[in-house]
């Protein structure tokens, strides 16, 4: 499955590199230097090279999961979130994907179909896939995503830090709000 | 431990700890980087005082001063040598400044140790380890960046007294961002139009000293300071830099490749693209940056998502975990996806950065192509995906997500210079255009390619195959 996924990115990347290179051979016949023809085209070249960035990040993805000395249990999580990340990248960028009838409106479906499925079968395992990212708490600084969920008393405590709470009454307010009041 | 977060990890089908030395190469590596970790979290004289977000930009400036050189000295101490391992020793001593010194440690003395001849590294590196010269990297100018070739600064040969007449001739020419170069630097190098009998030769590096290694004044004829708080990085001073005829010897050219005889003879390197190494080095580890950053943010939204409760599903039911709105799984799990897909990438371009570098300091520059092709690709792709994904987390996370308290605004302002330092992201996908539309004729012909650019030489004609199982 992740090959028949990968080719997908493979295609689009070849396709609009093929487009770019064609956008520029036609500016050229057209009178164009190639110069004026490249500066005329470097939007189409950016879409080639993204699509380029893209399937290269989906390869490697996709063959170190493949590879990857781990439990079978482990390997579905991996396979699973692998397959999200080229199913999602299809999505966001459908248009480039079925420009030419790769893909055919069934296939479309599979595809959303999957990804619904995909997300409800991560979901179980959404928080054990972060932990593994093993950050201490002190690395991350934040009070909302702390390995003890205790979010709302770190909140607090945060807050009274703020050098506002140093004093009861602000020197601002007798400052500005005070002479307001009486005027 | 709140209970939802406790549940959430025992109802997991997998071992997490597999998955971790995954991502870290192996438990013995998940050991030493853990053990370095609790070393810092445990350090006394690393603990803070007041939260960051709390202090003025001087006190956050000092505040990481001292906890860096600290460290820095720990690390001697301990025997650290490793970047990667001195890393996470940093991350977790000091995890909310950026680090004054990191262009000197991370820049200036690679690019000596790279770009620098024997002599040179003899002279220069026992002082900079020992700190007794600070520097940084000064190529960025006020009015020029990603081009280099259109920088200003220009580098006179004087063959008279044997000296470089450096200047910056205009205020667009003046260096403009290096990291540490306002105020913690003595010296730097310099990316400067080199002139010699009366010729441009292109832009080489310069070692300059801009402070006395005493008093820490300023040499003659050198301005330099701060440039203000920007949207991030406010521990750092990234600094501006003015030269007026500033005489330097000629021994302080980088002349490991191209040299200056002392008559002005210019002799070039044997290939133009020599020195791309050093930026090479440091586009492959953005991309793993990148990962880092976007991975933080995903720990932080997603806990935070398991344990976050709103709005009763049913009337009158108890609120539902925010985790369990489609929604939020469809903006949040792709991004968890992504993250891990960056670490891989970023691995993998390290790596074979690592395979590559031993080519090209044998003087095999083939595959250099390829390498600054994908690289250039994949820090522009790495930094876009997470600058934009840390957003989504913040957007997760509701009205918290705003503040500083959790942590992610600081994330975001870390991580999304990366979209414009070492290259902006759309001048580095042009860079990509060009190598695949350079290699295009072969791709078209059949000609030998490299593997990663097999595949675009495929059948266009040919439909996906794809089935309902996906």
């Amino acid at each position: 499955a992740l090959g028949c996924l990968l080719k997908a990115f493979q295609h689009r990347a070849a396709r609009l590199l093929s487009d770019a290179a064609a956008r520029i051979e036609n500016l050229v016949r057209s009178g164009k230097s190639r110069q004026e023809a490249w500066d005329a085209s470097t939007v189409a070249l950016t879409w080639a090279a993204k699509a380029y960035c893209h399937t290269f990040v989906v390869r490697t993805f996709s063959q170190i999961v493949s590879d990857a000395a781990v439990d079978k249990s482990t390997k579905d999580v991996l396979t699973a979130l692998c397959k999200l990340y080229a199913i999602d990248g299809i999505i966001e960028n459908l248009g480039e994907f079925i420009e030419d009838g790769f893909f055919s409106p069934h296939q479309v479906s599979f595809l959303k179909n999957k990804l619904a499925d995909l997300l409800a079968e991560i979901r179980p395992n959404a928080v054990a896939l972060v932990d593994a990212f093993d950050y201490p708490d002190k690395t991350l600084d934040s009070c909302l995503g702390r390995y003890d969920g205790q979010v709302y008393p770190a909140l607090y405590e945060y807050a009274k830090n703020s050098p506002f709470n140093e004093q009861e009454v602000l020197d601002s307010y007798h400052k500005f709000i005070k002479p307001a009041q009486t005027e | 431990m709140n209970p939802d977060l406790a549940q959430e990890r025992r109802r997991a089908t997998f071992d997490p700890e597999q998955v971790t030395s995954l991502l870290y190469r192996g438990p013995e590596n998940v050991r030493k980087r853990r053990y370095l970790q609790n070393a810092a979290i445990q350090d006394q004289v690393l603990r803070g005082s007041k939260p960051w977000a709390f202090q003025s930009r001087v006190e956050q400036y000092e505040t990481a001063l001292q906890m860096f050189i600290y460290m820095m000295k720990k690390l001697d101490e301990m025997g650290v040598t490793d970047p990667l391992e001195r890393m996470y020793y940093q991350e977790a001593g000091a995890p909310h400044y950026y680090n004054p010194m990191a262009l000197h440690t991370g820049m200036f003395i690679p690019s000596i140790e790279k770009q620098g001849t024997k002599e040179q590294k003899e002279r220069w590196l026992p002082m900079a380890r020992s700190l007794q010269l600070i520097g940084t990297y000064a190529q960025t100018e006020m009015g020029h960046g990603t081009f280099i070739r259109g920088l200003e600064t220009t580098a006179s040969y004087d063959p008279s007294n044997q000296e470089f007449v450096l200047n910056s001739p205009t205020v667009t020419s003046m260096k403009f961002w290096p990291g540490g170069l306002g105020k913690t630097s003595n010296c730097c190098l310099v990316m400067a139009q080199l002139i010699t009998q009366g010729k441009k030769r292109g832009i080489h590096l310069f070692f300059v000293q801009i402070r006395d290694l005493k008093t820490h004044r300023h040499m003659p004829g050198v301005e330099s300071g701060d440039i203000g708080p920007k949207f991030g990085f406010n521990s750092n001073d990234n600094g501006y830099l003015k030269l007026s005829n500033v005489r330097i010897p000629r021994e302080n050219m980088l002349m490991r490749y191209s040299k200056v005889l002392e008559d002005g003879t210019y002799v070039p390197p044997t290939n133009q693209r020599i020195g791309y190494g050093t930026m090479v080095f440091v586009r492959a580890h953005i991309v793993t940056n990148s990962a880092r950053g976007l991975s933080k943010a995903c720990v932080i939204a997603i806990r935070y998502s398991a344990v976050r409760r709103q709005t009763e599903v049913s009337p009158g039911g108890p609120e539902a975990q925010i985790i369990d709105y489609q929604t939020q799984q469809y903006k949040l799990f792709p991004l968890l996806a992504t993250a891990y897909a960056m670490y891989f990438t970023g691995r993998y371009a390290e790596d074979y950065y690592e395979q590559i570098a031993s080519e090209i300091e044998a003087g095999n520059l083939e595959s250099l192509n390829q390498l600054h092709a994908v690289c250039a690709g994949l820090k522009a792709f790495s930094t876009w995906a997470c600058t934009a994904g840390i957003e989504t987390c913040r957007l997760c996370c509701g009205g918290h997500g705003y503040s500083h308290a959790s942590g992610i605004p600081k994330l975001y302002t870390y991580y999304t210079p990366g979209c414009t330092y070492e290259g902006e992201n759309n001048v580095m996908m042009l860079q990509v255009a060009r190598f695949l539309m350079k290699i295009y004729p072969d791709i078209k012909r059949g000609g030998p390619i490299h593997e990663f650019v097999q595949y675009l030489g495929a059948d266009l004609t040919q439909k996906s195959c794809m089935t309902e199982e996906v």
